[in-house]
């Protein structure tokens, strides 16, 4: 058959890959023949080929002794695909179409073989393709592709080398955990690849972040959903362990993608996973100075990083919904209609489960309430450079009365979101936080809540400790904040009654 | 959404209620970031994602080969090891093993330690050997006798005391030291 | 809760967890001197 042929096409080509270099000539005829003898001369011939091909290579390693080589001929698949990417006549269609045709192709037979074995499924020969494929073009694409000779080819590929990255990535997305779970271990492994995670976050003018913040949301996201407050599942345990990692070593390496894409990132990491989101909260970009958090002398006003707002890639803006418009207007002239509409835009239509510590269960939408708080900060840092300080800084501003608004017509919950989206905001040095230090200050000692404000207090305090009795890191922001209220004469905490009341608070309190 | 709801965190299995420390309030993220390359302390960012083996430290096995780049001046170099105008080509080990030869003793230590269970491992082992260069079999390391001084044998002939020059891979250096050699832990 | 044809999903991927060496980069064509060779077990095997 077809197929068959094809099989012997790509042995053959196993055959050569093994005793030639890659570049050798024989090479370059043996797949110029492949062109024009007809095996690859269509979409339909590649997909066939392809398909046949890859079919083989994953039997090969399913039936290799384990001790021996088993991904030859996985790897010779790649060596040819990445070499079908420069060789090819790419006037009909472009690279970009190739390759998602290629990538077509392993999802069919990826899915009909996770189908077909379900849990002796091997995600092995799938990941190692992905590997290689990866491995390959990075030899290729050294010094922007210096070793293709052909002056056109090679600019071509230099121009397509981020549609590759975020092709791939593409497919990657195809793959995630909830959608394949037999994959999981191999996603997250490919998500963290050498070449391919520095490459993502380093591609310039930031091309591929979008994708890259898409597939760390896929991540968390898979994690919220199986996370529960006791019986998380062992797997689901060493994915967290895994995921960890991966962002911890991102923090060490571009600590700007997390510093710009917290938002987004926040809004899918389940909330008892508490140091995993005091590390992202933590992250500072690698110039910005940290000053000592504890100095008692610190001044926020005088740090010049708090005159500079956070740099944010991905814009709070687009989740605004409906309430872009009211949230405005009431920025411009508030009213109490306006706070009105806010309010009843912020709850749920149904019950969500939430995995959070000390409730199950949100009838509010937290991320739109995170998205209403790091908008108006946005706003707030715009304001204060269009007109001054004394705009924003200013306890009968827009700005504050819009949280304080929320704050004392919101139920409990209302209240904790709010604040809780406020302190996700007290960050490194920068505009946003030295705002939202303000905020939470004045909420704290607003004497205005009238008998809600013990529990604004506490929530306020709740919601700094929590990030404080986690593992390192802390915050720079929540530390400046808690040394702030710790220190103040105005009101001792420790004679607060709802400190009084949880003898373990209290202790922690008078330590502090 | 109170203070009270911290307590369980604080104190395991208060009011009823049980957490996953290690993903609540979390670990000591120190080994963590050891196992990474990353150095706390130091405010020098080495960047640890160009190597990073496998999300977890159970996978990570073994090294992984980083992005490297090796430009065509480093290949194909004429007039080498006797090649004349052509490069050297390394493609049969007939041919190969003469140019061996040609290796310096550090070159030769080089390849043996960089390439292990490889034709090159073996080739440079025997022509360290012809140098008069000992492997020892418990120190893993390379040796020779110091000319200016002759080894006392032992009484019972299976050993020598002398002073001797070893190779230390660690340090990259030869370094001259007084020993005992028993002859059966050389090769 | 997690589907139980889910949960032995995820716990083959966990299984099958690809490690540094399925990470590493392709070797195929080796010149001669590097194809593999029975060496003393006393020599290092580790680079």
């Amino acid at each position: 058959t077809k197929a068959e042929k094809t099989a012997l096409v790509f042995t053959e080509w196993v055959k050569l890959i093994q005793r030639l270099d890659g570049d050798d000539e024989t090479v370059l005829e043996f797949i110029r023949q492949m062109i024009e003898k007809g095996v690859l001369q269509d979409s339909n011939g590649f997909i066939c080929f392809m398909k046949s091909a890859l079919e083989l290579s994953v039997n090969s390693f399913k039936e290799s002794d384990p001790t021996s080589e088993v991904f030859i001929a996985i790897d010779s698949l790649s060596k040819l695909l990445i070499k079908l990417i420069c060789l090819l006549d790419f006037k009909q269609s472009s690279r970009e179409e190739f390759l998602s045709l290629m990538f077509s192709v392993v999802t069919l037979v990826f899915s009909e073989d996770q189908g077909r074995n379900d849990t002796s499924f091997n995600e092995r020969p799938y990941f190692r393709l992905f590997s290689s494929l990866l491995c390959d073009w990075e030899a290729l694409r050294g010094h922007k592709f210096v070793k293709i000779k052909d002056p056109a080819c090679r600019k071509e590929l230099v121009n397509f080398d981020e549609s590759f990255y975020n092709i791939f990535a593409s497919f990657l997305h195809v793959y995630q955990p909830i959608a394949f779970p037999g994959f999981a271990f191999a996603w997250i492994t490919l998500l963290s690849h050498r070449m391919f995670l520095p490459r993502m976050l380093r591609l310039p003018n930031k091309a591929g972040w979008s994708k890259l913040l898409l597939l760390f949301t896929d991540l968390l996201n898979f994690m919220a959903h199986y996370t529960k407050r006791t019986e998380t599942h062992d797997a689901v345990t060493v994915v967290y362990k895994g995921a960890l990692r991966v962002i911890l070593a991102v923090s060490n390496d571009v600590p700007e993608f997390l510093v710009e894409n917290h938002y987004e990132l926040l809004n899918n990491i389940p909330p008892i996973y508490m140091q995993l989101r005091n590390i992202i909260l933590s992250s500072a970009p690698t110039k910005v100075v940290i000053p000592d958090p504890y100095d008692p002398n610190i001044e926020l006003h005088d740090i010049e990083a708090c005159q500079v707002p956070a740099a944010i890639f991905y814009d709070p803006v687009q989740d605004l919904k409906g309430l872009k418009k009211p949230v405005d207007n009431y920025l411009r002239i508030p009213s109490s209609s306006l706070m009105r509409t806010i309010l009843s835009g912020l709850f749920r239509t149904e019950l969500e489960l939430d995995t959070g510590i000390g409730y199950e269960t949100t009838n509010v939408d937290v991320k739109l309430i995170n998205a209403i708080t790091l908008h108006v900060g946005i706003e707030a840092a715009l304001e204060k450079d269009r007109t001054s300080a004394n705009a924003i800084f200013n306890t009968k501003s827009s700005y504050f009365t819009l949280f304080k608004g929320l704050i004392t017509e919101g139920s409990t919950e209302l209240k904790f979101h709010v604040i809780q989206a406020i302190a996700n905001q007290l960050r490194y040095p920068n505009a946003h936080t030295l705002w939202f230090n303000y905020v939470i200050k004045n909420l704290f000692y607003s004497d205005e809540f009238e008998e809600q404000q013990h529990d604004v207090q506490e929530i306020i305090i709740r919601t700094v400790l929590e990030r404080i009795i986690t593992n390192k890191p802390h915050c720079w922001g929540i530390v400046v904040t808690f040394v702030d209220i710790l220190k103040s004469d105005s009101s001792s905490l420790a004679d607060l009654s709802f400190i009084k009341d949880v003898p373990e608070i209290e202790l922690i309190i008078k330590n502090l | 959404y109170g203070l009270r709801a911290l307590v369980p965190l604080i104190r395991r299995g208060e009011m009823g209620v049980e957490y996953d420390h290690s993903t609540t309030i979390g670990i000591d993220l120190s080994s963590v970031l050891h196992s990474l390359g990353i150095d706390s302390e130091s405010n020098r960012r080495s960047r640890v994602l160009d190597t990073f083996q496998s999300p977890w430290v159970e996978t990570s096995r073994c090294e992984v080969e980083p992005r490297f780049f090796v430009p065509d001046s480093f290949c194909n170099i004429p007039n080498v090891l006797q090649s004349g105008p052509q490069p050297p080509t390394f493609n049969s080990v007939q041919q190969d093993h003469a140019k061996v030869a040609l290796f310096q003793d550090e070159a030769l230590f080089y390849l043996f330690y960089k390439h292990p269970g490889t034709v090159i491992q073996e080739l440079t082992y025997l022509e360290l050997r012809k140098r008069n260069w000992r492997y020892h079999k418990t120190l893993k390391v390379w040796l020779t006798k110091d000319p200016l001084m002759e080894p006392i044998v032992a009484q019972d002939g299976a050993s020598e005391r002398g002073s001797y020059v070893f190779f230390d891979p660690q340090r990259w250096e030869k370094c001259q030291r007084d020993f005992v050699l028993f002859y059966s832990a050389i090769m | 809760k997690m589907p139980p044809d889910m949960v032995s999903q995820l716990e083959s991927s966990l299984l099958n967890c690809p490690d540094s060496l399925d990470a590493d980069t392709p070797k195929l064509y080796q010149a001669p001197l590097s194809l593999p060779h029975p060496t003393s077990i006393f020599f290092p095997n580790e680079p």
